[in-house]
C-alpha cells in the first residue's frame, strides 16, 4: 500500500481508511482465483450470469473483510456488525461498482472486479432489459461523481458513511456507530472545505449522490429478487441470502 | 431490538463470527 502522510486539511481520520483501502490488484487476483474453482453442485461453465453473481458475492465477501477491518465496526459485537451490514450491503457493492467505473473513465464501456471491460453495447444485447437499465442508470451516477471530481479521500470516506448510515433504534450500540457518523461527516466537510473551496457545496452534492447510491441498490435488489423468483439464482447466493434476510 | 437467529443470514455470520474459524465456501 502507498504510504499516505498527513498535512494540512487532511483528516486524520480519512488517512486512516486510506490505509484500509484493500489493493485492487490482491482483490481482483482473489476473486479471479475462486471464479476458476469448479465450485461444489456447480456446473463446470456456468453460465454468464452464474459467473456474475458468483463474482458480485466474491465482491462482498471483500467488503465484509474490509469492514471487519474499519475502526469501530470491528470494537462492535457480531449482531450490530450484521445489522449494519445487512442495511447497506447492496449500497457498498454499488457504490464500489461506481468508484470503479469512474477510475476505469470509459462511457462506453464499465469494467468488472475481475479487470474485463464489458462494452454498453454487449449489455444492451445479452444483459435483458432491466440490468441493462441499471447499469445505464449507474452510469449517470458516475458521470455525476466524475463531473464532482469525486477523488480517493471522498470515496474512502463516503463509503464509511454508507456503512453506518443506521438509525440508533436497530442497534445495540449506537452511541459507538453515532460518534463515527458524526466523526466522517465532519471529515468530510473539512476535506471537501480544504481541498475544493472553489466548490463551497461539494460536500452537500456528495451526499445528496448517496441518495442515488440507495435508489440504485433498490432498484438492484428489485432485480436480484426478479432473478430469484424466476429461479435463475445459484444455490447459496450469498446476495440472496441477503436479500431475504429478516430486515431489522 | 436486533434480528432474531431465524432471519440471520448465515454466511454473512460465518464471515464475520470469529471464533468460526474457517471462511465458508461461496
Amino acid at each position: 500500500p502507498e504510504p499516505f502522510s498527513g498535512g494540512p486539511g487532511m483528516p486524520e481520520l480519512i488517512l486512516q481508511l486510506l490505509q484500509l483501502e484493500p489493493d485492487e490488484d490482491q482483490v481482483r487476483a482473489r476473486i479471479v482465483g475462486c471464479l476458476q474453482e469448479p465450485a461444489k453442485g456447480r456446473p463446470d461453465q456456468p453460465a454468464p450470469f452464474g459467473l456474475l453473481c458468483r463474482m458480485a458475492d466474491q465482491t462482498f465477501i471483500s467488503i465484509v473483510d474490509w469492514a471487519r477491518r474499519c475502526m469501530v465496526f470491528k470494537e462492535l459485537e457480531v449482531a450490530d456488525q450484521m445489522t449494519l451490514l445487512q442495511n447497506c450491503w447492496s449500497e457498498l457493492l454499488v457504490f464500489d461498482h461506481i468508484y470503479r467505473q469512474i477510475q476505469h473513465g470509459k462511457e462506453d464501456s464499465i469494467l468488472l472486479v475481475t479487470g474485463q471491460e464489458v462494452e454498453l453495447t454487449t449489455v444492451a444485447a445479452q444483459a435483458g432489459s432491466l440490468l441493462h437499465s441499471l447499469v445505464l442508470r449507474a452510469q449517470e451516477l458516475v458521470l455525476q461523481l466524475h463531473a464532482l471530481q469525486l477523488d480517493r479521500q471522498e470515496f474512502v470516506c463516503l463509503k464509511f458513511l454508507i456503512l453506518f448510515s443506521l438509525d440508533g433504534k436497530f442497534l445495540n450500540n449506537y452511541s459507538l456507530v453515532k460518534d463515527a457518523q458524526e466523526k466522517a461527516n465532519a471529515a468530510l466537510l473539512d476535506y471537501t472545505l480544504c481541498h475544493y473551496p472553489h466548490c463551497g457545496d461539494k460536500f452537500q452534492q456528495l451526499l445528496l449522490c448517496l441518495v442515488e447510491v440507495r435508489a440504485l441498490s433498490m432498484q438492484a435488489k428489485e432485480y436480484l429478487y426478479h432473478k430469484h423468483l424466476g429461479n435463475e439464482m445459484p444455490r447459496n447466493n450469498l446476495l440472496i441470502e441477503m436479500l431475504q434476510a429478516k430486515q431489522t | 431490538p436486533c434480528q432474531g437467529a431465524a432471519g440471520r443470514p448465515a454466511i454473512l455470520y460465518a464471515l464475520l463470527s470469529p471464533s468460526l474459524g474457517a471462511r465458508p465456501s461461496v
